[in-house]
């Protein structure tokens, strides 16, 4: 575990190889779980950061799940081990994990990701045949049942935005929301995206406010705030369709529509001049300060039950 | 794998309503076959565009005959690519070792 550089981009097999050093490494707070497979029949996993319990109330965040975006993925590897080794260090974590749980899927686009070391390192949706088209691939965040086909998302299966034939026809959205609903006890849902430098909350499938608007977008600007703190990042926050555009199926719109009021979703820095292509070199960095806004969320979610 | 030799990404700074537009209706042409990585929505965010080799001239007639100001972004994708392979190669075998 010691030779994991962090600040590198890693294959898919290297990343799930590291999952299984930290749940050795910290047996009695992280554990693998697969919460199914992808479409090409590869194993998805969130690793479960707990310390007893039975469905307590939990975060769930994920990464990843735009195939290109690797710092995405990196970061939330960082991430990952960040939580596992301050737990018990730092008392803001350990009292987090001390009332509830984590999720974190790294690699929620497995076949994606896969395909972006192999074949074409600008792939971002699923790989699932479409039926009648050449084209492969599904967005998977046009796919949730939240104003599913709505405007910002395309019918075109050719289209990098194709919102897929149904409401979580893609089985890696389908596996997130199995896992989300059997639980039920889900209090904050956070998706991470690269890049653009904003952090979102609901809709996009709507320019309507959502009844909690002046909350989130208090916690978000405060998370903000303690991001930046480390190098000045600066960053916008708003609701998806007010600062970027209006885009219909997304996760964190399914995700505050079932219930899961702290709905969140990070797109990571490019300081616009890579894009997708953030040199490995500010894999930490980004992560460092992504995980001190993601913290401030999550120690709000644990300040306010509900 | 795929190869973008001369691709490059274009980030266009819209500065009008007029501008959103066009490159909207830019969006809409497969012909030139582009890769949006951030998308036309209002002029608060650059829009971002990968441009492959065989479309370069087109587009940036395009955005020069409207006025629309832009600047390249990445220069040649294939590079960018071909760094960041060896990176991802050379960290594997360290790891190796």
């Amino acid at each position: 575990a010691r030779s994991f550089n962090f600040g590198a981009y890693h294959t898919l097999d290297t990343i799930y190889s590291w999952m299984d050093t930290l749940v050795a490494a910290h047996p009695n707070l992280v554990s693998k779980v697969q919460i199914g497979t992808s479409y090409e029949n590869r194993p998805m996993y969130a690793l479960k950061f707990s310390t007893g319990g039975n469905k307590r109330p939990a975060i769930w965040i994920d990464a990843g799940i735009h195939a290109r975006e690797w710092v995405s993925t990196a970061s939330a590897v960082w991430m990952a081990d960040k939580m596992a080794t301050d737990y018990g260090v730092d008392p803001s974590v350990t009292s987090l994990l001390g009332q509830m749980d984590v999720y974190l899927s790294i690699v929620t686009n497995p076949d994606g990701y896969v395909y972006t070391h192999t074949s074409d390192r600008m792939w971002r949706k699923t790989r699932s045949v479409n039926t009648g088209s050449v084209c492969r691939g599904v967005d998977p965040n046009r796919n949730w049942d939240a104003g599913f086909g709505g405007p910002g998302a395309s019918k075109n299966p050719c289209s990098d935005s194709y919102h897929g034939p149904h409401a979580h026809s893609e089985i890696e959205v389908k596996n997130v929301v199995d896992l989300v609903q059997s639980h039920g006890n889900f209090k904050a849902f956070i998706s991470v995206h690269a890049y653009s430098q904003l952090l979102m909350y609901p809709y996009g499938y709507s320019c309507t406010s959502v009844p909690h608007q002046a909350e989130l977008d208090s916690v978000g600007r405060s998370a903000v705030q303690a991001l930046s703190s480390l190098y000045g990042t600066s960053y916008k926050v708003g609701s998806i369709c007010k600062i970027i555009y209006q885009a219909s199926g997304g996760s964190i719109d399914w995700s505050y529509d079932i219930g899961i009021k702290y709905s969140f979703a990070f797109e990571l820095r490019d300081t616009g001049r890579y894009g997708f292509l953030l040199p490995a070199n500010q894999i930490i960095p980004t992560a460092s300060e992504t995980w001190l806004g993601l913290k401030h969320i999550m120690e709000y979610v644990r300040d306010h039950p509900y | 794998h795929k190869l973008f030799i001369g691709d490059q990404v274009l980030r266009i700074n819209a500065e009008s309503e007029e501008h959103i537009q066009l490159l909207k209706e830019l969006e809409d042409d497969e012909g030139w076959e582009l890769d949006f990585w951030t998308h036309p929505a209002s002029t608060d965010l650059p829009v971002d565009i990968h441009v492959p080799f065989a479309s370069l001239h087109a587009v940036k007639n395009f955005l020069q005959a409207h006025k629309i100001p832009f600047h390249v972004m990445i220069n040649n994708l294939q590079e960018l690519l071909d760094e960041e392979q060896e990176g991802v190669e050379l960290n594997a075998m360290q790891e190796r070792n």
